[in-house]
């Protein structure tokens, strides 16, 4: 089954 | 110091209902641009960004950058005094420890006046990187509302697949399976019924619909809900607000599946 992906990995500190 | 008059209290109320179970405390952030908040879920899964610009104030003053931190409990608590047609006023000082609410009834001479106390809120602020998305859709609000709590009923998740045949929402659950596909749509009498796919490569991700049910309490804010999508990439729903004001959520794919 497919797991939650979490926002932190895709958009980062400025 | 910040003194932001809004015709409508309902603008406010609305927006604070679509977000509130989403996030507890927020950094209402002003500047001479308006209001902006970002905020992310407690489990990182979901970030809100909210953007009132100062053109959906009338008057909008701000001086200087002020952060308003406030706890959306407290600030549903005192919105639920305000009638929609209200008049409503936010007024901080430049460092403040209050910020100041004020309702009109346009109607009767009637004005109310609420404080709530501030919280230092130290908030990551993320960086969301411009994306030409794969695909965007524009769809009825309450269509895409209607598409995801049908399908929750079946299953914890929904896979959005988007083609040249158009745009597919489908799960599987213990009970069965289930899709809604829309093709491009153009009602000439109710533009706000009209389904648009903008498309430059076939899309297809899956994401939690307990989150995307959530987004969609937004949904009296505007007619039209667009989502945009490209792969491996979080999904963005958009509530496009009057004079280039929004709501966005942008939401993790769920991988590996």
């Amino acid at each position: 089954t497919a797991s939650q992906g979490s926002i932190t990995s895709f958009f980062g500190a400025p | 110091m910040l003194e932001a008059r809004l015709e409508q209290a309902n603008l406010l109320k609305k927006v604070v209902d679509a977000i509130k179970d989403l996030v507890q405390d927020c950094n209402f952030d002003c500047n001479d641009s308006g209001i902006a908040l970002q905020a992310m879920d407690n489990s990182h899964v979901a970030l809100v960004s909210m953007m009132l610009k100062s053109e959906s104030f009338s008057p909008f003053r701000c001086d200087r950058n002020i952060a308003l931190g406030i706890n959306l409990t407290s600030l549903t608590k005192v919105l639920r005094a305000a009638q929609n047609e209200d008049i409503l006023t936010l007024k901080a000082e430049d460092a403040p420890d209050v910020v100041n609410l004020v309702f009109e009834s346009a109607e009767s001479d009637r004005i109310s006046e609420y404080d709530i106390k501030l919280m230092d809120i130290d908030q990551e602020h993320l960086g969301i990187p411009e994306t030409e998305y794969a695909a965007t859709i524009s769809m009825p609000s309450a269509e895409f509302q209607r598409i995801c709590r049908d399908l929750m009923a079946l299953s914890e998740s929904v896979s959005i697949e988007c083609s040249k045949e158009g745009v597919k929402f489908a799960c599987q659950g213990d009970i069965g399976s289930g899709s809604v596909t829309l093709r491009s749509h153009t009602n000439v009498d109710k533009p706000e019924m009209n389904v648009e796919i903008d498309l430059t490569e076939p899309v297809s991700l899956t994401f939690s619909l307990k989150y995307l049910v959530g987004f969609c309490k937004a949904s009296s804010l505007s007619g039209q809900v667009k989502l945009c999508l490209s792969n491996e990439v979080p999904l963005l729903v958009e509530y496009a607000l009057a004079n280039n004001s929004y709501l966005r959520f942008y939401l993790a794919p769920k991988i590996g599946d």
